[in-house]
């Protein structure tokens, strides 16, 4: 009977997941992969090519601002705060559909959102990533990750360390229904600074981790200690974060019309 | 905390509600 819930558990995440999340790791593979009937995405590997793509790739956060004449890295830098942002409340909508997550102190459900949205970002870009690029507008197009190490300093970098990331992280050959579960597991850390009522987010934390080892083990049945490797990776994840906030420091510091988005702006604030 | 966190709180309690299981 407790793997029957379980299960249940396991199907009610993956349901939330695929509703709050419209770009599929499924819908990732298959346009990287070729194996879709959809178009082809256009590829964005220099400059001339990125002007071309801007006229045939049709979404609202390319121009979030308006500002066509703004220099290519400060565009680019922009367009991945809108989508970042865009993440942050498909990723609310998520937690907010794990069992017990509404019932915790609210400012518990503010600092667990806080401390996890980008560790859950940068899960799901690597399922957009391969080695060479990263899936951009839903599939629409592919930004390779030399034309992104081209872009000036310090936004050259910016990428890096979440390709090599994400190339680690796909060895482990997730699909949606596991990644449904992991992201859930990160959202409910108990260990977050600043929490009031630890107790019951490590009680579902638990149940998660339960459904996960579980669903691992039906799912990949011959991949030995998957769920210890993927529980390693949260390790890793922390560090991407980190360095992540370095730039972000670093990248105020240097250039002082930098405006960052009010909402990465709170969740920025005092974070590490 | 939440005083700080205006638009995360705001999307932690507008939008659609939680499904039940």
């Amino acid at each position: 009977p407790e793997c029957a819930d379980q299960r249940v558990l396991a199907k009610h995440l993956y349901d939330s997941y695929l509703k709050s999340f419209p770009t599929t790791k499924a819908k990732a593979r298959a346009i990287l992969t070729g194996r879709t009937t959809d178009k082809s995405p256009v590829v964005i590997y220099d400059m001339n090519s990125l002007i071309r793509g801007e006229d045939q790739i049709k979404c609202n956060y390319l121009t979030p601002y308006g500002e066509q004449n703004e220099e290519v890295a400060i565009r680019i830098f922009h367009r991945c705060q809108s989508r970042s942002v865009e993440s942050v409340r498909e990723i609310t909508e998520f937690a907010k559909n794990i069992p017990g997550f509404v019932n915790l102190d609210l400012n518990d459900q503010v600092t667990l959102l806080k401390y996890g949205v980008h560790e859950i970002i940068f899960t799901m870009l690597a399922s957009l990533m391969n080695k060479d690029g990263v899936l951009i507008a839903d599939g629409q197009g592919f930004m390779t990750r030399e034309f992104l190490k081209s872009l000036r300093k310090p936004f050259g970098e910016f990428m890096e360390s979440k390709f090599e990331f994400a190339v680690r992280f796909n060895a482990l050959e997730l699909d949606d229904s596991d990644l449904a579960i992991f992201i859930a597991v990160i959202i409910l850390c108990g260990d977050r600074p600043g929490l009031v009522n630890v107790k019951p987010i490590e009680d579902i934390q638990d149940t998660l981790l339960q459904a996960l080892e579980l669903q691992l083990k039906m799912n990949h049945p011959d991949s030995s200690q998957l769920f210890a490797k993927l529980l390693q990776k949260m390790t890793d994840l922390r560090q991407v974060v980190t360095e992540h906030v370095q730039y972000l420091q670093l990248i105020r510091k240097t250039e002082v019309d930098m405006d960052l988005h009010p909402l990465l702006q709170e969740i920025y604030k005092d974070l590490y | 905390l939440k005083e700080k966190h205006k638009i995360l709180h705001r999307l932690l309690q507008d939008s659609s509600s939680p499904v039940d299981l």
